[in-house]
């Protein structure tokens, strides 16, 4: 359980993950 | 619990990301999506007859580093046979923007709803690309069977690809992404490979614990 590779923002409305979740 | 000889020749990506319980990282990202694309294009035939989902069990990564992309399994029950347009089967821009689909949430797995991974600049650009393909342009829709069959050819491979009109393009730019671009068949089955192995290393030990 190694700390995480990847950093996290809070998610941004304008963001891809934003875009995605309209798919 | 299976027996000791039979072990599978593929694991679907969900498969994976329970195991781990963690998202994929960048490499296998673009590996998983450069794989996937090849073997797309090498069955451009075999066009899905229906909608893709967009469920990372519908994507398999295969012992020798294969990736291939299934339509739904038995378990859902089969869409319409034709979309609103009546076409009865994706175009090859429906499935990229479903395998766009699939490898973000890999990416995103385990994340909260208000929480977003960084990712690097080319890997984010490559998935939005992948992800508004069927928006940028339809035209080519079908028309791909005369005009692209000489892509064993390099020659095209150094140009820039500024947006995804085929599986082409994001073999291109997911091989633009490497120090040498040529290495991108050897690299991405090796890092594919290598996930499907570590994948049934930890899961053959969790096997033993249990």
């Amino acid at each position: 359980k190694g700390k995480s590779l990847y950093n996290i923002r809070p998610k941004h409305d304008s963001g891809i993950k934003a875009k995605i979740s309209m798919k | 619990g299976g027996g000791s000889g039979g072990q599978p020749e593929a694991l679907s990506l969900e498969e994976i990301l329970r195991l781990y319980n963690q998202p994929i990282n960048e490499e296998q990202a673009w590996a998983v999506c450069y794989q996937c694309c090849a073997s797309l294009r090498a069955r451009r035939g075999e066009t899905p007859t229906a909608r893709l989902g967009a469920a990372a069990a519908q994507l398999r990564v295969w012992r020798d580093g294969a990736v291939t992309l299934e339509q739904d399994g038995p378990d859902r029950p089969p869409p319409p046979a034709a979309d609103k347009s009546g076409r009865l089967h994706c175009t090859e821009m429906e499935v990229i923007e479903s395998l766009g689909i699939i490898i973000y949430k890999a990416l995103d797995y385990g994340l909260k709803e208000n929480e977003e991974r960084e990712l690097s600049p080319p890997l984010e650009q490559l998935i939005d690309y992948m992800t508004n393909a069927t928006e940028t342009d339809g035209s080519r829709d079908e028309g791909y069977d005369a005009l692209d069959e000489g892509v064993e050819d390099d020659n095209d491979d150094k140009e820039e690809v500024e947006a995804i009109h085929s599986y082409k393009d994001v073999m291109k730019l997911c091989a633009a992404h490497l120090p040498t671009r040529s290495e991108a068949p050897n690299h991405y089955q090796a890092v594919c490979r290598a996930l499907f192995a570590e994948t049934m290393e930890l899961y053959t030990f969790l096997a033993k614990i249990k």
